[in-house]
């Protein structure tokens, strides 16, 4: 089953036992899945539980070299789409997206389509 | 010797910077 | 992280003295070194703790992304790491512990202690030190071979002409 990383994620964040829970603080931080793909089309689901006064996520895609004590789509390597005014961000830079902030209850469905292998 | 450094500012302690939403941001929206 | 000989609770006591007296101990000058430097005001022990580095407490990534920022602004940057995590700023603000230069044969070192479970950096005296001394200790940076080498000018006879 793919679930959320004990290791391959910034050591502040919360994990629930189930690993199906990802709790952030003080400053963006990434939590990477259990499983990586190399081909094809794959999609995953991430509901948003709760959002305290003035926080954010972004939530999405990345490669083994984003930075995991920074924000998803922060470099080259990784792809987010972000709560507030749904915008997407890849190598620092933000694209307007969904014209409109995600919030608690919202689920994101996150799909990835890579070329298959030859 | 503020004069030194402008815009500088003295602290006793150790001060935890509170991370903007921004901080990793070149460019938003 | 405590100096040999020295027990939990005697560090933290000779911390809280140390943040009340430090500025009785140091003061600031023009360095011989380079541009400011920190001076011994008195006479001061061998392993005295004579000032805590001070400043904002930073993550790594943040610490990258200031480094640019402040060069791009011919900002002097100031910073010290903590630990893997860490770094402390002191380019914006911070205490005179940011004017102690570098030597290659320095008076002081540095050492991080824990302290009401926050990890300070403090700079001992590693020699009984002459009032009128210019403060230093070792930046212990990591040797680069980058063209932005950083040439020292401590001057010590064991000076080994770069700092990083």
């Amino acid at each position: 089953q793919v679930v959320i990383s004990t290791n391959d994620r910034a050591h502040q964040l919360e994990v629930s036992d189930d690993r199906l829970t990802v709790t952030g603080k003080d400053g963006y931080a990434v939590a990477r899945a259990t499983h990586f793909i190399l081909y094809g089309k794959w999609y995953y689901e991430v509901e948003l539980l709760d959002q305290p006064e003035g926080s954010h996520t972004r939530i999405g895609w990345c490669q083994q070299l984003a930075s995991l004590q920074a924000c998803l789509g922060y470099n080259q390597f990784s792809y987010s789409w972000r709560s507030k005014k749904g915008t997407r961000f890849h190598n620092a830079i933000g694209r307007t997206y969904s014209k409109e902030d995600y919030r608690v209850g919202d689920v994101l469905g996150c799909l990835i389509e890579l070329p298959e292998r030859d | 010797y503020a004069a030194y450094a402008p815009d500088f500012k003295e602290i006793g302690e150790n001060m935890e910077y509170q991370e903007k939403e921004s901080e990793f941001d070149v460019y938003d929206e | 992280n405590e100096p040999a000989g020295y027990a939990t609770g005697q560090l933290y006591t000779r911390y809280k003295n140390m943040k009340v007296e430090w500025r009785a101990f140091v003061s600031l000058g023009r360095s011989g070194i380079a541009g400011f430097g920190l001076y011994a005001k008195r006479d001061i022990d061998m392993n005295q703790m004579v000032i805590e580095y001070v400043g904002e407490v930073i993550r790594s990534e943040i610490c990258e992304i200031r480094e640019k920022m402040y060069s791009q602004k011919n900002k002097g940057i100031y910073m010290f790491r903590i630990d893997s995590d860490y770094v402390i700023d002191a380019t914006m603000s911070g205490n005179l512990a940011r004017y102690i230069n570098h030597s290659c044969d320095p008076n002081c070192y540095t050492q991080i202690v824990t302290i009401d479970n926050d990890k300070k950096i403090v700079i001992f005296a590693g020699r009984p030190i002459k009032a009128g001394e210019e403060l230093t200790y070792d930046y212990q940076f990591e040797l680069e071979d980058t063209e932005d080498k950083i040439p020292c000018l401590c001057g010590a006879p064991n000076c080994v002409k770069w700092m990083n």
